[in-house]
Formats: structure tokens, sequence, C-alpha cells
């Protein structure tokens, strides 16, 4: 394709990732630097500090149980609290990426099981990508950039709570290293999308050939806007190894807690899409 | 496939904007 239908494709992508995804890494990175005339986030570092930020995160749609009253009860539910808020929000995300999937040219053209299957194993590899600009090497943005949660508190958590997020910090402070902004981040989340090696896919050919595309997209986006970083685009592309066994390690503890944790229920369409993924 | 995830299914079809859920 000509270079101008290839920067015509990136902007293209960059306005549907503008308009279904609700905080950018522009901003979140503004808040994190505490460069915004925004309200700086409410930091939760401790239980007492989630207590009070409970209702900027909506996470009280969870009664109080009554057979659990003691301290160590309360603690147990306000994390369970927070977990199924986090639950409710990705199911949103993965509705927003959804969106964001159906506007990359030709996706909608494809077999509709097979824009199924994209969607299931891609969705949980973008929305850990997406994660990334909220985070550094301290905490993480959550609730829309209201709240910044320390990594300390989510490693003080009990198991396997506490083990939930460490790795995707562990990713993340190595992937905004690339200093991606968001108009690359647009074109690499599609390029996710446009896997074609997904297991069960019908139709591999019009994916790749959309996937393509996207990827020479990507490559003159990256060349034009980080000209001085060698080799950015296979760095890039490096990543998403790193991520398919991210996410492997992730169903597999969404599993055990599936097991261990007698209050925890799977929000039904976070539990469609890791049923037999990996 | 889509019988299994009609969920997903249906933000597919879906023509509007997000679905709430």
């Amino acid at each position: 394709p000509e270079s101008a239908d290839l920067r015509a494709l990136a902007r293209h992508l960059y306005e549907s990732y503008l308009k279904y995804f609700p905080l950018t890494k522009a901003k979140a990175r503004a808040i994190l630097s505490g460069k915004t005339s925004d309200n700086a986030p409410f930091v939760i570092h401790d239980m007492k500090s989630l207590m009070e930020g409970e209702h900027m995160i909506n996470c009280r749609q969870m009664p109080m149980q009554e057979h659990r009253r003691s301290d160590v009860g309360i603690m147990r539910e306000v994390e369970l609290r927070f977990f199924h808020s986090c639950q409710s929000r990705s199911a949103e995300a993965v509705s927003e990426v959804t969106e964001f999937a159906k506007s990359i040219p030709g996706f909608v053209n494809l077999d509709l099981n097979d824009q199924v299957t994209l969607l299931k194993y891609g969705v949980i590899e973008v929305l850990i990508i997406m994660m990334a600009p909220l985070m550094n090497k301290d905490g993480t943005l959550i609730s829309y950039g209201q709240i910044f949660m320390t990594r300390e508190f989510l490693k003080s958590l009990r198991k396997p709570f506490c083990e939930m997020m460490e790795p995707k910090f562990e990713f993340s402070v190595k992937f905004n290293m690339l200093e991606l902004d968001d108009s690359d981040m647009a074109l690499f989340l599609a390029v996710i999308i446009l896997s074609g090696d997904r297991p069960g896919l019908l139709n591999v050919k019009p994916i790749e050939d959309l996937q393509e595309t996207v990827l020479h997209s990507l490559e003159l986006q990256l060349k034009t806007n980080h000209p001085d970083s060698l080799q950015l685009f296979a760095k890039v592309l490096q990543k998403m190894t790193d991520l398919r066994q991210l996410v492997t390690d992730h169903v597999q503890l969404i599993q055990l807690m599936k097991e261990t944790e007698l209050d925890w229920c799977l929000h039904p369409l976070l539990q469609e899409i890791m049923r037999d993924l990996y | 496939l889509k019988e299994k995830h009609k969920i997903l299914h249906r933000l597919l079809q879906n023509s509007s904007s997000p679905v709430d859920l």
C-alpha cells in the first residue's frame, strides 16, 4: 500500500482509539507526573485507604455479610469487593476493545466465528498493554485515573490476590521504556487483535492480509514518530511473545481463584473469554 | 463458537456504542 494510505489508516485507528478508550496514555502520564489541572489522584496504600476510597471505585455492590464481622473477615470482604469491581471494569473494557476492533477496516467483514476467536484470544493481551501507560514502578492508576494504587499494597494482599498484578508491573515498566505514544499504541493494539495464529480460526488468509497492512502502517509510524529509536518496530513486536505468557499465567491464576475462593464468582463475559482459552 | 460466546457475539453484533454490561 502507498504510504499515504498507511498514514490514513494510522490516523483512523488513532481516532477510534481516542473515541473508545477513556483514559489515554497522554492523560495518564500527565496525572502520574502531576502535570494536570485536575485533582491529584486519591492514593490507596493500605486497607484503611482502600476502605476510604471504595466509593470512588464503585465497588459497594456486594453487601456486607453477617457472618463475617471480625477485622480479618472485613478485610477479606474489602479485598473481594475490590476484585469484583476490577472485574466489572474489565468487562467494560472488553466492550470498548470490541468497538475498537470493529473499527479496524475489514474486521467486521471477517467470518463472525473468527471475529469471536480474535477477540477471545486477543482481548486480555490488549487489556494488559493498555494497563502499561497507567503504571509506573510504584503503582497504577485505576478508576479512570481518579485513584493511584501502590504496588506495595497490591503485593501485601493475601494469596493469590497478591500475585495478580506483580507480573503486569514487571512487564509494564519494561514496555513503557519503549515510549510509545497513543497513536503508536492504537496501531499496536490492532496488530495484536489481527493475529492469524489464534487457535480455531477458520479463515486465516484475510486476517493475515489485514494484519500485514496494519504492520506496514505501524512500521512507517514508528520510523516517522521515533526516528532515533533503533529497531523499535522489532522491539515492539517482540513484546507479543511476553504477552502470551502473561495471559497464560493470568488465566491460570483466575482458575485457581475460582477453585479456592468460595465467594469468587467470575463475571459472565470474562468466563466466556477464559473458558478453554489456553 | 459463537454459541459458546453469547455476550461476545452480542457485543460484536451491536452496532452502536459499547454495551452496558
